[in-house]
């Protein structure tokens, strides 16, 4: 909790203290102090808000659907992050528009993955496509790709196996599946995947960057989640990500069951920050 | 890096007696700089300067190494020392089975590290049941019993509720012969405050031989909440750091480890069940100082 309170006199250490801790990194905290010090005013904590609320970029932040169905949304983040929960959450909220969403099975790596993921769409209502086990994760998303196309879903998300940016095999591989999803459409003007999503642990310090910065080169990232928002950690390390790749944050996870998530405001951000 | 930085304040050095607190000043701004870049903690970073300070003042200049070397040296040495100078391996108990239970958050490898730790007390020859207690992510028994399977190690998934499975799971792995017992956990956010209670019952009525946090490499300024929370509801015995294949530079391990005391047993170093190795301080120290 913030210990920045209305008229309370507060050193820079303080101040420098807490949004430190907000995993904000030491470049975006200086950046605010910097233009703390610029400012006259009792109340701290507003202009603090003000200040940090004027670091977020104007990015566009609506989800972008497809003029023709389906709307494809590739998965991907570092490992235990929350990728395969987000899917759950983001497919509850289409299915209760009304919509019609498919799940791709394309970790066919991890033990339980897609026992996990089928669990999770009888529980939402969507349908799934799988393969095996070790089975090649492109050709489950090219098949997932043809199912979609075929019966008319109005959704597609990719479901993909949690890899360290550092891998350099395991990223070629997330570049062969994004490949795939754009092969039968090399007409359309927005080619699929729409989205590519990156999801990121809101406990997760400054690495967040790194991983944002190697998998927006490799696959070109439309979208963030930033998951676990209901734990203690701020996340802040979005900040930089948001300044230096223009990549925006989209939704934050808020819990583990299939409405927690909600939609990324700033405003709302830096309010929760000061909680 | 840290290493040039240091230079450049310390080659104005040259003839002095010893390492002047002036230049110590300068080069613990730049300590300060790589260790919070690194994940570690505020407050923890300020503590750590403190005995870094401590131990630099005084130091005469060695003419075998440059200063700042040698200023790199006793920051390094500071940090092996905090960290715990070498592996400390797992208890066993004076009656088996030695129970092990795994917590921590999220995702943060809990039920692969189960596997991890299994197949290397199986290799040591220990009869091993992992328990399955997580009932609540869907699939998590079953991906437990898939490990279990690839490591050929028997895993308990029966039972209704956490207690009840780890309760049985007891039961079964005196049945076995086992010595033993892994327990994997449900993961839970420090501030559940049901979960929290939960685990607190568990430690209560399974008596284990130790708890251990599993929590991630990469875990920014948070650590030392989740560490000392988990620390103080339960009286941690150990702490195993996953992930450590990433490029986070683990800033946390220092955390976590100053604000319990807790030592660092083993590092989670991929994805794979033998990707498992004991803890040794020196290699962490090195990436956390960059
Ligand atoms: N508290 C909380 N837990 C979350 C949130 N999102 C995901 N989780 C939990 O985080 C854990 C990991 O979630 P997964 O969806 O399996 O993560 P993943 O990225 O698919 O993991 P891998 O596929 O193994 O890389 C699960 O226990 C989830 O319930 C969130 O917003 N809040
Ligand atoms: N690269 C790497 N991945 C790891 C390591 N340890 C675990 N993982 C991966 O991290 C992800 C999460 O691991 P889990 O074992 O499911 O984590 P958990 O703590 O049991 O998750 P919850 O039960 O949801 O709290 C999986 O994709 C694992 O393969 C490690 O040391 N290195
Ligand atoms: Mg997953
Ligand atoms: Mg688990």
């Amino acid at each position: 909790s913030s210990r920045l309170g209305k008229g309370k006199d507060h050193s820079w250490e303080e101040i420098e203290e807490m949004l430190i801790q907000s995993d904000m990194g030491i470049q975006t905290v200086d950046i605010l102090i910097e233009k703390l010090k610029k400012r006259k005013g009792a109340n701290i904590q507003e202009i603090l808000k003000e200040e940090i609320l004027a670091l977020f970029p104007p990015l566009n932040r609506e989800p972008i659907i497809s003029p023709s169905p389906p709307t494809v949304i590739l998965m991907v983040g570092v490992n235990g992050v929350g990728k395969t929960t987000t899917i759950g959450k983001l497919a509850s909220s289409f299915i209760k528009e009304g919509k019609k969403v498919l799940l791709s099975a394309s970790d066919t790596y991890r033990a339980a993955a897609i026992e996990q993921l089928g669990l999770i769409a009888r529980t939402v209502g969507a349908d799934m496509v799988k393969h095996q086990y070790g089975a090649d994760p492109t050709a489950v998303t090219f098949d997932a790709l043809q199912s979609a196309l075929a019966r008319k879903y109005d959704f597609l998300i990719i479901d993909t196996a949690g890899r360290m940016h550092s891998d350099k095999n395991l990223m070629e591989e997330l570049k062969k599946i994004k490949r795939v999803l754009s092969t039968k459409f090399n007409y359309s003007p927005l080619l699929p995947p729409q989205e590519v999503i990156m999801v990121l642990d809101a406990h997760v310090g400054q690495n967040s960057f790194q991983q944002a910065h190697v998998f927006h080169k490799a696959l070109n990232v439309t979208g963030i989640v930033l998951t676990k928002l209901d734990g203690t950690a701020k996340g802040g390390i979005i900040l930089q990500i948001e300044r230096e790749l223009e990549i925006p944050v989209k939704w934050v996870g808020v819990g583990e069951k299939w409405d927690d998530l909600v939609k990324f405001s700033p405003r709302d951000y830096v309010e929760s920050i000061f909680l | 890096n840290l290493r040039t930085r240091l230079s450049k304040i310390f080659k104005k050095l040259k003839g002095e007696a010893f390492l002047s607190e002036k230049n110590i000043e300068e080069a613990l701004k730049e300590v300060r700089i790589a260790l919070l870049e690194a994940d570690v903690n505020y407050r923890v970073v300020r503590e750590f300067l403190t005995l870094t300070r401590e131990k630099a003042l005084g130091k005469r200049v060695l003419n075998s190494v440059s200063p700042a070397q040698q200023f790199i040296k006793i920051v390094h040495e500071e940090l092996v020392k905090i960290l715990g100078e070498q592996a400390t391996g797992l208890l066993t108990a004076p009656v088996p089975p030695s129970i092990y239970m795994l917590v921590g958050i999220q995702g943060s490898g809990k039920t692969t590290t189960c596997a991890k730790l299994g197949l290397i007390l199986k290799n040591k020859g220990r009869k091993v049941l992992l328990a399955a207690t997580d009932t609540q992510r869907p699939a998590a028994r079953e991906q437990l019993k898939m490990l279990g399977e690839k490591i050929g190690v028997p895993t308990f998934t029966e039972g209704r509720t956490p207690l009840e499975i780890a309760l049985s799971a007891l039961k079964t792995s005196r049945k076995l012969g086992c010595n033993v017992v892994l327990l994997d956990t449900q993961g839970r956010l420090q501030v559940e405050e049901e979960l929290m209670k939960e685990l607190e019952v568990m430690r209560d009525r399974i008596k284990p031989t130790e708890i251990l946090l599993v929590a991630d490499a990469m875990t920014g300024q948070e650590a030392v909440n989740i560490a000392s929370t988990f620390n103080e509801r339960l009286s941690l015995d150990g702490i195993i750091l996953t992930k450590v294949d990433s490029d986070a530079r683990g800033g946390a391990a220092l955390s976590m480890r100053m604000v319990t005391g807790c030592p660092i047993k083993f590092i989670g170093t991929g994805e794979k069940i033998q990707d498992m190795e004991a803890f040794y301080p020196d290699r962490i120290a090195s990436r956390i100082l960059g």
